[in-house]
């Protein structure tokens, strides 16, 4: 099955990181072996994940450059089975400086060799920033497959196509193993009318590539990163927390069918 | 008083293109002639506009690389007084193509010139896509005054320090009159615990940069962009208008007060 997941829109705020923190940490409580990886100069995954500024001396951006393996850079969390590769702001920096450099859209999978050899990790998973520039691209050449969080609101929708297209040239360019494993509806509000209809449509377009888990928009969801924790240990019980044990359930499942 | 903002914030889904549009729209119906700049390869603002396909054949991106001058670009929208220079996806292309150019950072402080220069808009709001690549930095190096949309939310927060030193740092290096004019807060759910912690955290630290008024989330502003309307033709009495209504109002008396 995959081992290496992009998760990746350009549309912002769909969220990606908060899809990022809490899946691993549900993926980790059932006894998978997790790395995230956090593309993002933000560094909002290595926050919600309770990693210190102390923590993030070496991070993704030191690997990349190539001055740190991911073995160096990568941190445990408090949630036994994950760990993170962490990210600051000098990693906005790398776009700029890969520029330049040699197979500039392999840095990511080359770091990622040596760990994938190993077996150190069931999954990876990468949060990409909300673009499609060469932060992102370095994600979808490593990755194995791509999950895209995508929130019910029109201009989500918009950017589909484009994120499609983008996915298929670099499947013909750069990564011929590249496929979408699977859309999930984050920030879901069944009362609202223009929610119900994204989600209609976006299941009439791509079927079963969407997951039937939907995610709810969920205050606990979004207070929980305040406080440096994934929503499954902030509160283990609410709505938040139940769907994204559920959306872990539904991805080991698929990829046990293959 | 300023005549260029940039609306900037590299935290994505913050609501920079739904104020660009809507505070574009409430100025426009005050009778100030507007100019969006659409400087975001997801070419929401455009669509939010209802400019179509066929509209868009020169936009932003012929402007960036010298194609085309800004007033062959710029289209009138359905509302009186309110014109846009559109984006495509191929804007995307320009981040990449730009590194090389002479002077890449002042491609639309060059290309706005003319228009500034001939008086023909009384204002013009830039927006910006999600990231400080050189697509921002363009409109942060052309623009009078930045103002900041943000949503109430931790992670929303978390960015502002590194634009706040962006900023700064451009201010410096190539734009001596670059200030924060505004913050708005937006989508602002008052039942909402960390929502009102946030308003207080950004009110504490920023004072009166920080707009009294705040938006409200308000279905019927996620609905409008489905319609190629902003909110204020959509949904008139709705709350989310009467809000951008108000903003526009603080807007232009802050800008008579100096
Ligand atoms: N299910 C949910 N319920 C409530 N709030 C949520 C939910 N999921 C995410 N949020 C909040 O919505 C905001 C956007 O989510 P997030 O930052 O994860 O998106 P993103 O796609 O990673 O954003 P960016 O494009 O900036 O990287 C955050 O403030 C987050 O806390
Ligand atoms: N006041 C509001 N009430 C309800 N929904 C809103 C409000 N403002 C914005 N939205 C919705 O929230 C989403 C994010 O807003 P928007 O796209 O304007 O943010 P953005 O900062 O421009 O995103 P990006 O970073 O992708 O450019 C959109 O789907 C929009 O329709
Ligand atoms: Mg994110
Ligand atoms: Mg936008």
């Amino acid at each position: 099955p995959p081992r290496v997941y992009a998760l990746a829109n350009q549309k912002g705020g769909v969220g990606k990181t908060t899809t990022a923190i809490n899946l691993a940490t549900a993926l980790a409580a059932v006894g998978q072996r997790v790395l995230v990886v956090d593309l993002d100069p933000q560094g909002n995954a290595s926050t919600g994940l309770g990693v210190t500024a102390e923590q993030r001396k070496i991070g993704t951006y030191e690997v990349l450059v190539g001055e740190s393996p991911l073995a160096a850079a990568t941190v445990a969390t408090r949630i036994p089975h994950l760990s993170v590769c962490p990210a600051t702001v000098n990693l906005a920096g790398a776009e700029l400086e890969l520029i330049d450099l040699e197979r500039r859209e392999f840095r990511l999978v080359e770091a990622l060799k040596d760990a994938v050899a190993a077996n150190s990790y069931d999954l990876v998973l990468i949060d990409c920033p909300p673009s499609l520039g060469l932060l992102t691209v370095n994600a979808l050449v490593a990755a194995d497959a791509l999950m895209v969080p995508l929130q019910c609101e029109f201009f989500a929708l918009e950017g589909l196509g484009h994120l499609t297209r983008t996915v298929e040239r670099l499947r013909r360019a750069l990564n011929p193993k590249l496929f979408i494993a699977g859309i999930m509806l984050t920030m879901m509000d069944r009362r609202n009318n223009l929610a119900l209809q994204v989600e209609s449509d976006v299941r009439g377009h791509f079927g079963d590539v969407v997951f039937g888990t939907t995610i709810p928009r969920n205050v606990r969801v979004s207070e929980a990163p305040s406080h440096g924790l994934p929503v499954l240990l902030y509160d283990n019980a609410c709505a938040g927390s139940q769907a994204y044990m559920l959306l872990a359930g539904e991805m080991l499942r698929r990829r046990k069918l293959g």
